[in-house]
């Protein structure tokens, strides 16, 4: 369902080009769960933006449920993203002017469901990772792992058909972290495709395949099992 | 050389105080590695940040190398802190109008250092930290585990005499993270206090001692051994 082929990134500084990612050749099928892992400025979560459509600026081709995203225009793009894809950052990115429950809804207003039955999708969020008390506070009033775990909920509450995460558990711990991949993997057996960043070997080992990524190169892992 | 008594701090929300810390007493000798752990919104980012004086809204006593850091102006504490700590925020707080080299500079400008003896200590920082070929980048242009790796630069720069570490590996990978510990190691056999919350029963093995917190109290470990 996601192919890249041939893909570059690189950044201009003076008259260097430093590339960030590598004739990138990468196929993820519908239903798999890959893991991304390798060191600090490999080009991790790069990959990840390049997939989730919030960068651009790359060449080469990027083939989405037979849409060739390099043709679309941002409008096009936005719509498939709000679509099919569940983004949890890793730094977050909560809206701060937007309560925890505001935040968790942002997702749902994009499709169309009725407001009662969002209300009931939001409580039902809060109450699976308990944070029901932290429902009318804003992000800059929670501890950083309660942060992180209201970016997962986002992700995930508007069941969509592809969830990317960067370093979903970072923050948390172990048994939080667990309690996450164990909820990731429910989330793909009932059919989500989902690629996740993580630098966690335990995280990893949730996964049906890994892809390790050093320089922007991808050195293994590239091709379905 | 750090000691809390019966320290309290809650929020006000609506007619309900809710506690953050509870009757908090705790003695951290010099020369003691400390390691903090605890759930999610145990209090621990709150706990640093109270024994790092950003934070004055709380009631009980602090101590700190003979100073009543309760007793003292705004001024004062700041340049207490100043002198003595350096804090890995658990979000970096980099600055992000300047670049790495820059925010590496910062604590250096404190204290009455001649120019090219900072520039050499930065240049150390930076050569040891490998992110040399990032110097004048801006954080925004940084990967997730550089920046932290800036965050850690920055607060053990000047070699203070207490470091104060807020989750300061989660987006490293474990090697690096490790890197880090045993930095921390030779720092604190060197002379530095250091109190350091973390999720990783890894890193807390670094410590001479673990104080476990949930819901605002102090569970174990309050005392030195
Ligand atoms: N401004 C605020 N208003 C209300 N509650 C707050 C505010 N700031 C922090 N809190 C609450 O204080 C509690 C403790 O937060 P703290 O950041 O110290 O947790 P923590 O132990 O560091 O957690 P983590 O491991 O997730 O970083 C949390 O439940 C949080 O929601
Ligand atoms: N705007 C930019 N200008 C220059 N270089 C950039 C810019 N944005 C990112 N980079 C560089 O791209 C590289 C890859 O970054 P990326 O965030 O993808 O790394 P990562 O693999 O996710 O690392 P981490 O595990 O630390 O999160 C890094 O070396 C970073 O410095
Ligand atoms: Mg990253
Ligand atoms: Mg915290």
């Amino acid at each position: 369902m996601i192919s890249l082929r041939n893909l570059d990134k690189f950044y201009q500084q003076g008259p260097d080009r430093f590339y960030v990612l590598r004739r990138i050749n990468l196929d993820i099928r519908e239903g798999e769960f890959v893991a991304i892992m390798g060191p600090s400025g490999a080009g991790k979560s790069t990959l990840l933006h390049v997939i989730g459509m919030h960068d651009t600026a790359w060449t080469g081709e990027y083939t989405l449920l037979g849409h060739q995203v390099h043709k679309l225009d941002r409008k096009r793009r936005m719509e498939l993203y709000k679509k099919y894809f569940g983004f949890v950052f890793q730094s977050y990115h909560l809206l701060d002017d937007l309560t925890v429950a505001e935040n968790l809804d942002v997702p749902l207003g994009y499709r169309d469901i009725r407001k009662s039955e969002r209300q009931a999708m939001v409580a039902d969020m809060l109450d699976r990772f308990r944070i029901v008390g932290k429902k009318d506070l804003y992000p800059n009033q929670l501890s950083g792992g309660q942060q992180q775990l209201v970016a997962v909920a986002r992700a995930i509450i508007a069941n969509p058909k592809v969830i990317l995460a960067d370093e979903p558990t970072g923050n948390l711990h172990s048994s939080q972290g667990l309690e996450i991949m164990e909820l990731f993997k429910q989330l793909n057996e009932d059919g989500a495709t989902i690629v996740m960043v993580t630098h966690s070997e335990t995280n990893a080992a949730y996964a049906h395949r890994i892809i390790q990524i050093a320089d922007g190169w991808i050195e293994s892992g590239a091709n379905a099992a």
